[in-house]
């Protein structure tokens, strides 16, 4: 099983760190070093990492833009993410249409997880100006990062703001489907909470500290505690559940029906 | 007794809570609109108010930059800002050199905070482009904004890396006056420790909040209260007492000694 996973946003939005969290990995070692300086370039890195999720072994490759939004013109760091996704459907194109049939290895992109500073008064020009670029080729998960810098007010606004600019921009982010009309009440009942939770405002963190005896994943600050498993903290499990348990064979059936449909009916007519 | 400060720094760090935290105004209303937009223009906003501080009457005007960062190129947002400054340095060489010998108005910009987002792991090239254009023409104090972000930990490798980065780039921030020799030790002491903790990690709030019966400013999280006037917490204290009790006569010569010097002697030069 393989998913391929692009992780997008400035640097030091806390994006290695939510992976590790994500994924119970190291992928990213620890950046402590006194003089870490963030790349500053467009170019693209690729992470591999084989977990075992629900007795599934799963291939998972992650694509970092770590430069992303360094320099002073951002025009840059969009392009090369759009050519990255572009490359992944040309290369499953001409594996597809090849004579030879063979194990056809599909390192398309079938998620993108979009980081918004949480300090951010709603989407930015940038924000937009990257989602309207990627959104017909990639399903875009838009996530705010660093919530635990939102008083509880602060992040109902902020998801509503985001929300009502997503709308009147035209943005298409990734969609969660409906429910069947099978289903029963409380499936439908945690479905529509999870809908209304978008965006997700997410905290990560790899530290394990112990609060009232319990151990938990966290981060310790001189007035408290965030639990990144703690619902009222942070959106963290919702995020983890969708992505990793539930709506994972959606992205890709949408990657497969949708966004590489759309690649190959662009690159037929020309 | 006039003082001109200027805020820089992208929307939504906080900047206008921490001016009306420092000077207990609301010259900011409080933006509360679910349809906020950020201004997106280069546009220059100034506020003026009348404090009483200590006993001594200041109008103290706020030149705000409210789109600085906002655009998805930055160069015109700096030019915004230097072309500001210099266009008070002319004004008020053109009063100084005028025949007639009247009440100069001074309204040089004395001194500008430059916030930094905290979830930086260091200096952005948009923060060294700014403070290097801006250095020698205003003494600039950066800023970590939104502090609360960071754990003691985070506070102490950020303010390490910024500090590097202002040496290495050659930024002329300003710099505290050192203490004269004859100050009894325990003023030497609190100065040496004021400039260790340079530059400020700062969080701001207008909002009242009772702790244990005691009212204090502060942000409410689930997880605990920041106190905004409590050291462990925020830089803020020693922010509000250093610009407005200690040197804010320092900051005036310091503008009138070597900046406006600076630019008389390019102008006379030309
Ligand atoms: N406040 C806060 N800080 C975080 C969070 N996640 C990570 N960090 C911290 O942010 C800093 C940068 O994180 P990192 O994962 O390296 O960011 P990246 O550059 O986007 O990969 C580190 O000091 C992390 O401990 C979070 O959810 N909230
Ligand atoms: N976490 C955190 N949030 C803050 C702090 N200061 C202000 N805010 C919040 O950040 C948001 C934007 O603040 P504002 O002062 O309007 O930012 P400005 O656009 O830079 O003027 C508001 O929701 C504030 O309540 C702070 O020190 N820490």
């Amino acid at each position: 099983f393989e998913f391929t996973l692009m992780v997008v946003g400035e640097s030091g939005l806390g994006k290695s760190t939510l992976i590790n969290t994500l994924f119970l990995s190291d992928l990213y070692k620890e950046r402590n070093e006194a003089s870490y300086e963030p790349p500053q370039t467009a170019q693209i890195e690729k992470k591999t990492l084989c977990i075992e999720e629900q007795g599934v072994k799963l291939r998972l490759t992650v694509v970092d833009t770590p430069g992303f939004g360094s320099s002073l013109s951002s025009d840059d760091c969009i392009r090369s993410c759009c050519d990255y996704v572009d490359e992944q459907f040309r290369a499953y194109f001409a594996e597809e249409s090849s004579i030879i049939r063979k194990n056809i290895v599909d390192n398309r992109v079938h998620c993108c997880l979009y980081f918004i500073p949480g300090h951010c008064h709603s989407l930015r020009p940038i924000d937009v100006e990257f989602m309207l670029n990627i959104h017909e080729k990639v399903n875009v998960i838009p996530i705010i990062s660093k919530a635990d810098m939102l008083t509880e007010k602060e992040k109902i606004q902020i998801k509503q703001r985001i929300n009502d600019s997503i709308k009147s921009h035209e943005i298409k982010i990734y969609q969660l489907p409906d429910c069947d009309s099978d289903e029963d009440e409380d499936f439908k009942q945690q479905d529509k909470e999870l809908k209304a939770c978008l965006p997700f405002a997410v905290v990560g963190s790899n530290t394990i500290l112990e609060v009232n005896g319990k151990k938990m994943r966290g981060r310790q600050y001189d007035w408290g505690v965030v639990e990144v498993d703690n619902p009222a903290h942070s959106d963290f499990t919702k995020l983890r559940n969708m992505l990793i348990s539930t709506h994972m064979p959606d992205l890709k059936e949408v990657t497969e029906d949708v966004h590489y449909e759309n690649f190959r009916t662009q690159l037929i007519s020309k």
